[in-house]
């Protein structure tokens, strides 16, 4: 049968920063192909086909927190595959190889962790679950 | 075939959407 594909609109314009992208303007309804953990989601927008940030977009059904799992306080491990240098006042600054703790899994592919007293955002793409639970 | 998602990370959300967030 067919394959009922979820639509989202676009919240803000979007200038694609890589050749496999969309652009995108704010309004546009887009059908969502893959949502990619990392934050980019593979949209189909009337003939086109490509990549677009799941941070600009929003479902048009309403809020997706049902899609959003919960924050988990305890934290699950993860290791850094890639340093990363904060640029928002909210972000962690990060070396290659630092095991940090996965409080919040958002859909937009910026995961809230925690470095012993700090917390904030980082790019789950250069994330690693270690597959462990933290031992309170 | 899907290409593979780009390398760098998404952008963070619009300004005004992150507050709404919090």
């Amino acid at each position: 049968g067919p394959i009922m594909l979820d639509t989202y609109r676009v919240i803000a314009d979007y200038s694609k920063s890589s050749k496999y992208e969309l652009n995108l303007k704010a309004g546009d309804l887009l059908d969502i192909v893959e949502k990619s953990p990392n934050g980019w989601w593979f949209c189909q927008y009337d003939t086109q086909r490509g990549w677009a940030p799941a941070s600009y977009l929003e479902p048009l059904d309403g809020p997706d927190e049902s899609e959003e799992p919960e924050p988990n306080y305890a934290g699950e491990l993860y290791k850094t595959t890639k340093g990363y240098t904060a640029v928002e006042d909210d972000e962690l600054t990060l070396q290659l190889g630092e095991t940090i703790e996965v409080i919040h899994k958002l859909l937009d592919g910026w995961w809230v962790v925690r470095k012993g007293e700090k917390t904030g955002f980082y790019p789950s793409m250069f994330l690693h679950s270690t597959g462990e639970r933290r031992e309170l | 075939s899907i290409k593979q998602p780009p390398q760098n990370p998404p952008p963070r959300p619009p300004a005004d959407m992150r507050r709404k967030r919090l």
